[in-house]
């Protein structure tokens, strides 16, 4: 099990569809203050089915819609889509290759797809549920929070770990 | 259940003293359930103990930023080895490391990765040396990021370290 | 009282302004009292905007971690414009900058020091070069904590930086 | 009014007697991982007269006394001196160079003093109460803490901001 691309589109300030194939092993991710690097980080948390926008630092879901920059309009939605390579069937799908998508409109309205297939958002999480894959748990570090797991309260340290046991 | 908590929490032990050791060159560390009084065994919360080499047991609020990283990073790794998540974003977990633990923690970020996929962002130049690919996000246009691939050797790679590609 | 207030708010925001506008290379950036219902003005609370050059405005959460470095710096010196301190202690106040963004906050330090004295903590080389004096702390004896002076052509200041010197 | 010197002894990782001379300008301190830097900071708060043994990083105020380290015994108590240019009488007091002193052995007893004139811990913060000196304020931007000040809420900023003001 492992990722295998990642497409953005009008997510943050990814306007234009862009895209980024992950290998095995260890991926880079570099460039200069405010270029998007994090960017990358939320969109993959979100399109695994985050509830929470401040886990994606807005102040509402909508935030993460392309909002426009200088002399470039705004779009009218936001669309993430996480190819997995799934040959091991860590995913509970005969499909070799999953990829999910989450799309978010000005409206509010979402879309969410699996292979292409429309579904519900608890779908996608139900089918995360219990892989590891997910990214409530310790397997992001967040910028700047990587002292929170050590100066964390010995309760949400001890829920942290039983979620990984 | 009680069992599996149990022998999952000292395999977990066992295996952040090793990677901490390896990581600081020495020292102790240690995890420990909490004894409180009246607080049912599976409620108990978790202390963590850890002793950079030649020093002193201390609480862990006065271990240096860099020290608190590296043991987050310990710990981080001995929960993995237990439960592997398939893969790790790490952003910027070595803003706070000297060039030397920098060294260390790009070390363990490669062993760990022959298991587990790694995604890193940072600006360190012996973090990016690790790294089987390496992409650049700039923003020639502002407001709107560009992907780039980048290779170390190359200006644009270099370039991109300093700050250029940004408005 | 009220008038006082609101006559340093407004010399704060204005400063506020300019000093984001120097760092960023352009940009906006205001300070606005909260206008909340049924809440007496002087307990209003304080929101900061800020937009760096080229972007669109989008609330301060959304900017990344140099961004708001920046911001926040830009903020504590247009304070010490309307308030002086004696002094201002600054612990890795650059650890999330790129190169180009720690020579920005270089600048600005060096511009305030001619008013306030700095103490400044760092890793990073441009921040070191504005320094007047250079103090290194190191521990040659595990577990206790050392001075040197050090200069920054020297070698001692180099090896310093690499994390030699630490056990 | 400008701070001259620093002296620590048995404070924290500081201990031998260790002297840190500061000129105008800029004074950088600079080091590895966990060699003391933060601790200077510390030692400044400190000795400024902070009650709060969080703000020093400690479980309990205790703890700002060398413990110990491989071979090397703990201390009794620590001891940080502070030196400042009073010249322009910042400080309500006649001196020009007023030095202030606080001291804490393991008994928990503390001891405090302004030009080596014993006095109580309310005396210290008196004096500096109002001068701009004194770290519960934006003069002291703590290790991963820069973000604070802009991530806060409205209410918390405008106190600080009063504070300012
Ligand atoms: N919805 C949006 N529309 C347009 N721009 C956005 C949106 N959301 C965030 N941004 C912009 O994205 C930028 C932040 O990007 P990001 O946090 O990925 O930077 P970064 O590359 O991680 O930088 P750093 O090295 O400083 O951490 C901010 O300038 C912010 O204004
Ligand atoms: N009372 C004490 N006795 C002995 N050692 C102590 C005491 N309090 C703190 N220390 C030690 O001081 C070290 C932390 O020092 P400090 O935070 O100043 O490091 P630093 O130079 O700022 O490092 P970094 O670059 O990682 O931020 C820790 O290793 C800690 O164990
Ligand atoms: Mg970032
Ligand atoms: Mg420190």
């Amino acid at each position: 099990m492992q990722l295998k691309k990642l497409e953005m589109c009008g997510f943050k300030s990814f306007a234009n569809r862009t895209e980024v194939v992950f290998d095995r092993g260890v991926t880079g991710i570099v460039g200069p203050n405010g270029c998007g690097k994090s960017n990358v980080v939320d969109a993959i948390k979100w399109v695994l089915g985050t509830l929470s926008y401040k886990s994606v630092r807005g102040e509402e879901m909508l935030d993460v819609i392309f909002k426009g920059a200088q002399g470039v309009a705004p779009m009218g939605f936001a669309e993430v889509s996480l190819t997995l390579d799934n040959s091991d069937h860590t995913l509970a799908l005969e499909f070799e290759e999953v990829t999910i998508t989450r799309r978010l409109f000005l409206t509010g309205e979402g879309e969410y797809y699996i292979n292409r297939a429309p579904c519900r958002l608890k779908d996608i999480r139900e089918l995360l549920y219990g892989t590891g894959i997910g990214t409530d748990n310790y397997s992001v570090i967040e910028q700047g929070k990587i002292d929170k797991l050590v100066l964390s309260n010995p309760h949400e340290r001890r829920l942290v770990f039983d979620e990984a046991a | 259940s009680r069992e599996l908590f149990e022998k999952t929490f000292d395999f977990v032990r066992e295996q952040f003293g090793q990677i901490f050791r390896k990581i600081f060159g020495g020292g102790k560390s240690d995890l420990v359930i909490e004894q409180a009084e009246g607080v049912d065994a599976m409620e108990q919360g978790l202390e963590i103990m850890a002793r950079p080499p030649g020093k002193e047991l201390t609480s862990i609020s006065l271990l240096s930023g860099g020290e608190r990283s590296l043991t987050a990073i310990a710990l981080v790794m001995a929960l993995f080895k237990a439960n592997p998540s398939p893969f790790c974003l790490l952003d910027e977990a070595d803003a706070a490391l000297d060039e030397k633990n920098v060294e260390r923690y790009a070390g363990v970020v490669r062993e760990f990765a022959a298991e587990t996929q790694f995604i890193v962002i940072t600006h360190n130049k012996r973090s990016m040396a690790v790294c089987d690919a390496l992409y650049g996000v700039t923003m020639e246009q502002p407001g709107v990021s560009k992907k780039v691939s980048v290779s170390l050797s190359g200006d644009g790679g270099l370039d991109l370290l300093k700050g250029k590609g940004a408005p």
